[in-house]
């Protein structure tokens, strides 16, 4: 058995969004699935690019934009490599 | 629903009425204002006018089961590819399996060519062909600057009409009693009066052996202040316990993957979402992969979806074993499965002179034909459809089983 490391994802938990959360009317499970590729790999950045690309986009920023979708963040765990939220809906 | 965010990538998965394509705009835009990828402004000082230039373009759906229910462009495939095709080039559309039945949609877009890197520099070849050399030919082009990358590759396994009682485990109130009786009343207690930042009493697992140490939430709060609180929540502490209990966690255990962290939550009566972040083992911290998994278990429509981007060779077995496990815990009446793989730079191949060991590539045929056949032998299932589609870059197999 491994033991974990620094370096080991840690989840942030906003709770706000989970107040009142009701999935009473959710109806049906099957997804939309998009993925949206601005550069060929992470070690690939354009020129001119943030040094995180898309990981320097603050928190605040995707949700104007999760807004939109109908999803709110109910929480994030946050690596070196890859931000994973979990949302609402 | 769930959303990843990689430095050159965004995947956004979204479940019931959302309206995930109204959200491309702003996510454009975002990309080149904040993130400063390419654009193409429209002359307008309007910042949320300016947007990002992709790389490249998947859109992918099942058949929905209540299309007149959904809002915007998702009441049909045609209305959706209609505003793909609206904002880009190139687009191309496919329906792959049964029109009478379980089908599933892909739009993508070609490759911008503009935005791939220069091929390898020539003294920088030698390094990489070292490389290559030492790692098995399967994995032969992870390495390297390459736009070519053999290791992306996404597994996603859909399954409809979930065993009923199985599927009261993803109930509120299933969840609940599973979590008194497992780690007493005190886990609720907790989540209901608030558990303070590294709190130790909120260790649900804190009965269990170390191996789970990765699956306990602590609270570092960085969240921008109106949004977060030092307060775990019922939802989350719930969703963890429901991840242990099915089996979840055991699909990439911390026995292999120390530093994984799954967060998961369990709504209110019934669903549950879950993502996992799982940093490989092996390569000191130069890659991180995910998971995630979604569940609505009502009887009308249940549902399940697992998708992945860890690559099979890292998780310990072959992909038959991972939708062995991922089926297992479902227990669907029917599901598909469709793999997409990046294949290797056709070009780079004839450089490197790897196609002209025969015998290697004799070898790796025959692993890609043990490895199809055993992908046919689910336990418990007959694999219904096999169809292959072959892109640009990529390969994608479809599959679809039902139960014996």
């Amino acid at each position: 058995t491994l033991s974990p490391s620094e370096g080991t994802p840690h989840l942030t938990i906003n709770r706000e969004a989970t107040i009142d959360l009701d999935s009473s009317n959710a109806f049906e499970g099957p997804e939309k699935l998009l993925e949206v590729w601005f550069a060929p790999a992470p070690e690939a950045l354009p020129p001119g690019s943030q040094k995180n690309g898309l990981k320097a986009v603050t928190v605040d920023k995707w949700k104007e934009m999760l807004d939109q979708v109908n999803c709110k963040i109910l929480s994030v765990v946050e690596s070196e490599h890859v931000d994973a939220y979990l949302l609402s809906e | 629903s769930s959303m990843f965010v990689f430095p050159h990538k965004l995947i956004l998965k979204t479940c019931g009425t959302t309206t995930l394509l109204f959200g491309l705009h702003r996510m454009l835009s975002i990309a080149a204002v904040d993130a400063g990828f390419p654009s193409q402004s429209t002359g307008s000082i309007d910042k949320t006018q300016v947007a990002a230039t992709p790389y490249r373009v998947f859109y992918s759906r099942k058949n929905f089961l209540f299309p007149d229910k959904q809002h915007g462009p998702h009441r049909s495939w045609k209305e959706e590819v209609k505003y793909l095709d609206h904002m880009f080039t190139g687009g191309s559309a496919y329906m792959v399996g049964k029109m009478n039945g379980d089908h599933w949609y892909l739009y993508l877009t070609a490759p911008n060519t503009t935005l791939a890197p220069s091929r390898t520099p020539e003294h920088q070849r030698t390094v990489t062909e070292t490389k290559v050399l030492q790692v098995p030919a399967s994995t032969a082009f992870a390495v390297g600057q390459s736009a070519w990358r053999t290791d992306d590759e996404t597994l996603e396994v859909l399954m409809t009409d979930l065993d009923p009682e199985n599927a009261k485990q993803f109930y509120l109130e299933h969840a609940s009693a599973v979590a008194e009786e497992k780690y007493s009343k005190r886990v609720r207690e907790v989540a209901k009066e608030g558990a303070s930042v590294h709190d130790d009493t909120f260790d649900v697992f804190s009965n269990t052996s170390s191996d789970h140490s990765a699956y306990t939430p602590d609270y570092d709060v960085d969240f921008p202040e109106e949004l977060s609180s030092q307060v775990g929540t019922e939802g989350h502490s719930l969703g963890t316990v429901v991840s242990e209990a099915c089996g979840l966690s055991e699909v990439y255990p911390t026995t292999i993957y120390p530093d994984a962290r799954v967060d998961a939550y369990l709504f209110t009566p019934c669903g549950f979402s879950a993502n996992g972040v799982i940093p490989a083992p092996d390569q000191a911290g130069t890659a991180t992969h995910y998971f995630t998994v979604h569940v609505t278990p009502e009887p009308l429509y249940s549902y399940a979806s697992f998708e992945t981007n860890v690559p099979a060779r890292r998780s310990g077995g072959e992909t038959a074993e991972v939708i062995e496990r991922v089926v297992d815990i479902f227990k669907p009446g029917r599901f598909s499965v469709t793999l997409f793989e990046a294949k290797a730079d056709p070009t780079e191949v004839r450089e490197l002179g790897l196609l002209g060991d025969s015998a290697a590539n004799a070898e790796a045929v025959e692993r890609g034909r043990i490895r199809s056949a055993r992908m046919d032998k689910i336990k418990g299932y007959r694999r219904v459809d096999r169809i292959v589609h072959d892109f640009d870059g990529y390969e994608l197999v479809f599959r679809y089983y039902e139960r014996n």
